[in-house]
C-alpha cells in the first residue's frame, strides 16, 4: 500500500544525507507498492551490492527483485528478514555508511587503476 | 567477518611493516595535522595489536597506504556525497588508497564538537584499515567492520569478529591474547 510521506522514522533530518532521508517515506513499503522515488532506492541496493547490473531499468516499482534486495540486505546487516521496508531496515538504510560495497569481490573497482 | 574475492593480504617479507602517508593536497582544516596523525596512529595500533604486522608513516609518494580527504567526484569513480551519507572508502590490498569525506564534520572529541553530524575520525579511520588490510564488511553491528556508523558514536574497539578475520590473513600478534579481547568485551557489555 502507498503510505502518506509524512510518516516519521527513528532518524532526524539534521543527521543524515538528504538523498537518503528521502528514503524514509518507503517505510511499510512491500512487495507491489508504487511509490514515487523508488527508483532512488534501487539505486542504493545497487551501489552497495544487492541488485545486479543487470537490474539497469530501475522503475518505483516495488517489484520481487527488490523484495530479494532487501532480503538480502536485512541478512547481511544482521536485522530481522522481512523483506519489507520496516523502520529497523529505513533507520539502517539511511544511517551514514562507508562507500565499500557490502558485495564487494574486488573492492572499489580496483581492476580499473 | 568477510573478504574480498581471492582474500588479497599485503604480501611481504616478516617482519611485515606496512608504511602510509597523509596526501600533502588533499586534508582539512577543521582537526590539526597533530590530531589527525595521532588518531590515525592510535587506529593502526589497534590494528597492529593482533597481527604481525606494524605501520610507520613515511613520505606520500612510496608509501602503501596513502591517506586523503576529498570532495565531491576526486576520480576513482565513487564520488564522495557531502555531508553524511557516504563517510569513507578504502582500496583492497595491495592498492593502499584510503580516501575520507572531507565534507563530514570529522571529530575527535564530541565535547567540544556540538554538531549532531560530528563523525567520530577515529572510527572511520579503523573501520578503512580494516578494508586495507583485506577485510569485507560484517553483519555482526557491534563490529568495527559494520559498515554504518551513526553521527556522534565512537566505535573503535576490534571485537572478536574483526580479530579472528584479519587474524586468518595474517597470523596473531604473539602478544596477543582472546583472553584480554574477551575482558574488554565483556566490561563494554556491561
Amino acid at each position: 500500500r502507498i503510505v502518506p510521506e509524512s510518516v516519521t522514522v527513528i532518524t532526524t533530518t539534521e543527521t543524515h544525507n538528504a538523498t537518503w532521508h528521502d528514503f524514509s517515506k518507503f517505510l511499510y513499503a512491500e512487495q507491489g507498492s508504487h511509490v514515487s522515488g523508488m527508483s532512488q532506492l534501487k539505486k542504493y541496493f545497487h551501489r552497495f551490492g544487492y541488485l545486479s547490473e543487470t537490474t539497469s531499468n530501475f522503475t518505483d516499482t516495488f517489484d520481487k527483485q527488490l523484495e530479494t534486495a532487501v532480503k538480502l540486505y536485512q541478512k547481511r546487516l544482521g536485522l530481522h528478514v522481512t523483506g519489507k521496508l520496516d523502520s529497523d531496515t529505513i533507520s539502517t538504510i539511511v544511517a551514514p555508511r562507508c562507500g565499500v560495497s557490502d558485495n564487494s569481490p574486488h573492492g572499489l573497482h580496483v581492476t580499473r587503476h | 567477518y568477510a573478504y574480498f574475492n581471492g582474500k588479497p593480504r599485503w604480501v611481504r617479507d616478516s617482519p611485515v611493516t606496512l608504511t602510509y602517508a597523509f596526501s600533502p593536497y588533499n586534508m582539512i582544516d577543521r582537526l590539526s595535522q597533530t590530531e589527525i596523525r595521532t588518531v590515525f596512529n592510535s587506529a593502526f595500533n589497534r590494528w597492529s595489536s593482533v597481527i604481525p604486522v606494524s605501520f610507520k608513516e613515511t613520505e606520500y609518494e612510496t608509501a602503501d597506504i596513502k591517506i586523503g580527504f576529498y570532495r565531491g567526484d576526486h576520480g576513482d569513480g565513487e564520488p564522495f556525497d557531502g555531508v553524511l551519507g557516504v563517510l569513507g572508502h578504502a582500496f583492497s590490498p595491495e592498492n593502499g588508497r584510503f580516501h575520507l569525506d572531507a565534507a563530514e564534520m570529522w571529530s575527535v572529541d564530541f565535547d567540544r564538537d556540538e554538531s549532531k553530524v560530528a563523525v567520530d575520525l577515529e572510527s572511520v579511520a579503523t573501520h578503512e584499515i580494516g578494508h586495507v588490510l583485506g577485510l569485507g564488511h560484517s553483519s555482526i553491528k557491534e563490529a568495527v567492520m559494520y559498515p554504518s556508523l551513526s553521527p556522534r558514536k565512537k566505535k573503535v574497539n576490534l571485537r572478536i569478529d574483526d580479530v579472528e578475520g584479519v587474524q586468518a590473513l595474517y597470523g596473531s600478534n604473539p602478544n596477543f591474547t582472546f583472553g584480554s579481547l574477551l575482558q574488554s568485551e565483556n566490561s563494554f557489555n556491561h
